[in-house]
């Protein structure tokens, strides 16, 4: 969070931004359900904080290391831990398997610290990682409060029970939160909406009605199509992006040519050492350099530097190889990867450099070519601003819905990937109480910091209507106008699956000029289209329901997006926007049109006076083709003088009933 | 007879605003189809009476199958574990 704020547009040093005219969240309350929390933490210093808000119904639960008298402030105003779903599981006493736990609110994982501090944290200054990313690290919404529930135990990497997770639903909602931040997800395939063992659906779908927004990551199970998570409508869900910083490190080869890979190593430069590539004779010369199944030679790699190569993605070849390098006795790695900007040390300070496949070749054509290939590996710098592009992150969730496909998923991403925040000292990555993560769990407190900055500013907004500013008013081009690309293999330029409206703009969210708002009764027009009973919609609401004779469509659910998974000749939806800008003023809808289609708007000129503050309008998508393709990609713009108010559109053409998805 | 696993009984929006009276109803329920009010209070792990209404128990299949055929009830459904993102 050292640069993610600035990323966001909210310095500061910026006199005029959302963070400074909304208080910096005064007096919101956000929930975290989360590993808990680390309250010495300066994060949660409750320094010039005003008194508990006074429609606080919580409390703090004392526990083991965990004293609320001591550990609860003004700042974190409530904690309370939930276990009991998973010990009635999985047998008492909780076995950690090795690793610390707390029976109570303090957090041993490290997890719930980093998300409630990027939340929420206050202003902390000079803080680095091993003097890297250096700045002040702080919550988007430094005066918000924190209600920390403890859902998630540390027992192979962080596990969460649905039991659990309903209870602090249940609570939370009783408690008075105004924000709830979820950086839980399950795993594909997903339980349907209304099922309990997805806690998070249902729990959310109390907690909206009751006019709590409700944010979650939508996973890491990204770059694959249809892998993302929490995809209710009701719930605004996450996705991750990289930010305008960057990690270079420098590699420079024998021959004085220098690459630049990407690091985290602060350790001792090594100077020039041997540069070696295992290459095994034999019919595949290349199986020996595979990163993940390095076999090493002691005799010709003590000493020296070792390149390797990997298909993997994920951190886990970078680890095994850097553990078979120093057993070896070398002194320092270079994995030539799919480009992904995640980044971890390697145990020990041990120097291990990723680049990319285009350089790792190059490294390897130096070492077939020379007699004596040497290298020097030198330490990580931190670059900012506008020379770095930020990406989606390789592997945030991407859409679309494999629930409801018209329904976009993700809404909206933030920066996700090496995000410095406070941490438990028993953090394995921690320095100095501080560590860099990654996950799209680290982008979902940045919106919940930033739904916090709008609860303050419009206090009367509905989650939908948090969620539609948002979304509308989101960034995807990069303020040069170069597009906002994905990572995956190959990049290529984001469209709403990867990120939803795209990357969040605060300042243009706090003024969006015109609402896609949505009430309790369009999320029932949503389950009555799903097929959901009468009965159990009935009863979700409390109150009879019944669902409209003639079958509506889900294209018209009030959504901030258009979604359209099987257009074959022609597809008429409709929207009511609501004016939240000046009250006499004029839109025009601008359409950008996806491929093969055209794209009509009755009326495209909305006038808002005095009495008028809500209009509805038509959009028709017809096909020019007649061919089943995958997704193309436009929009649909209403632009006055001051907003522009962007919704995604998404069409599919589908002549034919496809047996696989062509997203 | 089989194992008992938590499962969760999902009974929608609460029917009154007063919490004692929501938990003692879910106890009732439960006490029907376990045969006791002690051996209930044994199974019962969670009460959800603020937000909603429903109730998490240790249960046997066939105890989860007769709750679920109970009025009232939307759903009984079992735990299921999350990780984190």
């Amino acid at each position: 969070t050292t640069r993610s704020w600035d990323f966001l547009g909210l310095s500061s040093h910026s006199p005029v931004n959302a963070l400074q005219s909304s208080s910096m969240g005064d007096g919101v309350i956000i929930g975290v359900f989360d590993t808990g929390v680390w309250p010495e933490s300066k994060a949660f210093r409750d320094e010039g904080l005003g008194p508990i808000p006074s429609r606080w119904k919580g409390v703090c639960k004392s526990g083991k290391m965990f004293n609320a008298a001591l550990h609860c402030s003004k700042k974190i105003i409530g904690a309370r831990w939930y276990i009991d779903g998973f010990l009635a599981e999985y047998g008492k006493p909780l076995n950690a398997s090795g690793d610390l736990e707390f029976l109570s609110s303090r957090d041993a994982n490290g997890h719930g610290t980093h998300t409630a501090s990027t939340a929420a944290g206050a202003f902390i200054p000079n803080v680095s990682y091993k003097g890297l990313g250096l700045g002040t690290v702080r919550g988007g919404a430094p005066r918000a409060r924190l209600a920390i529930y403890k859902v998630c135990w540390n027992v192979h990497g962080g596990q969460c029970s649905s039991a659990d997770m309903l209870k602090a639903f249940d609570e939370a909602i009783h408690d008075g939160v105004d924000v709830l931040s979820i950086s839980i997800g399950s795993s594909i395939p997903l339980f349907s909406d209304t099922d309990e063992r997805d806690g998070i659906a249902t729990g959310s779908f109390h907690a909206v009605s009751k006019g709590i927004t409700v944010v979650c990551g939508a996973a890491n199970d990204g770059p694959s199509a249809q892998t993302v998570q929490n995809t209710a409508p009701w719930i605004l869900t996450v996705a991750a992006s990289t930010m305008d910083r960057s990690f270079p490190t420098p590699i420079t080869l024998g021959n004085n040519k220098t690459f630049l890979g990407q690091a985290t190593f602060r350790g001792k430069e090594i100077g020039f050492r041997g540069l070696v590539y295992p290459e095994a004779p034999g019919l595949d010369p290349n199986a020996a350099g595979v990163c993940q199944s390095l076999s090493l030679n002691v005799t010709l790699v003590a000493g020296k530097v070792v390149l390797c190569f990997t298909s993997m993605a994920r951190r886990s070849a970078v680890a095994s190889a850097a553990e078979a390098v120093q057993a070896a006795g070398g002194v320092g790695l270079i994995v030539a990867k799919n480009p992904s900007d995640v980044l971890y040390p390697c145990s020990g300070d041990f120097p291990c450099v990723e680049v990319d496949f285009e350089i790792g070749t190059r490294i390897l054509f130096y070492i077939r070519s020379t007699r004596s290939p040497e290298v020097k590996l030198s330490d990580t710098k931190t670059i900012v601003g506008n020379p770095v592009l930020p990406k989606v992150a390789y592997f945030s969730s991407r859409g679309p819905n494999s629930i409801a496909p018209a329904i976009l998923k993700p809404d909206i991403t933030a920066p996700g990937v090496n995000i410095l925040a406070a941490t438990s000292p028993l953090d394995g990555f921690e320095d100095n109480g501080y560590a860099m993560h990654s996950g799209t769990s680290m982008a979902t407190p940045h919106v919940s910091g930033i739904v916090a900055l709008l609860k303050s500013l419009h206090p009367d907004w509905s989650p939908a209507a948090i969620k539609s500013a948002l979304v509308t008013t989101a960034l995807s081009n990069h303020p040069s106008s170069y597009p906002i690309f994905a990572e995956g293999s190959p990049q290529k330029p984001a469209n709403p699956f990867d990120f939803g409206g795209g990357i969040a703009n605060p300042n243009g969210a706090a003024d969006p000029g015109l609402l896609y708002d949505m009430d309790t009764a369009d999320y029932l027009h949503y389950l009555c289209v799903m097929g959901y009973s009468h009965s159990s919609i009935s009863r979700l609401t409390g109150h009879p329901t019944q669902c409209h004779s003639v079958k509506q469509s889900i294209l018209d659910i009030n959504l901030p997006s258009i979604t359209i998974p099987n257009l074959r000749k022609s597809i008429t939806v409709t929207r009511t926007v609501t004016n939240v800008g000046a009250a006499n003023s004029t839109y025009r809808a601008v359409i950008e049109a996806p491929f093969g289609t055209n794209v009509s708007i009755k009326p495209d000129v909305l006038v808002f006076r005095n009495q008028t503050k809500k209009m509805n309008f038509t959009v028709t998508v017809t096909a020019t083709h007649q061919v089943n393709t995958g997704y193309y990609f436009g929009s649909l713009s209403w632009r006055d003088e001051v907003h522009v108010v962007k919704s995604p559109l998404s069409v599919r053409t589908e002549m034919l009933q496809p047996y696989i998805s062509d997203n | 007879e089989a194992t008992s696993k938590v499962h969760i009984v999902y009974l929608g929006e609460k029917q009154h605003d007063d919490p004692k009276l929501i938990t003692n109803s879910h106890h009732e329920m439960l006490a029907d189809v376990v045969g006791s009010k002690e051996l209930a209070s044994q199974l019962m792990v969670y009460s959800y009476k603020h937000g909603f209404s429903g109730f998490a128990a240790k249960l046997t299949e066939s105890q989860a199958h007769k709750l679920a055929e109970l009025p009232g009830v939307v759903r009984v459904i079992p735990n299921s574990l999350h990780k984190l993102q």
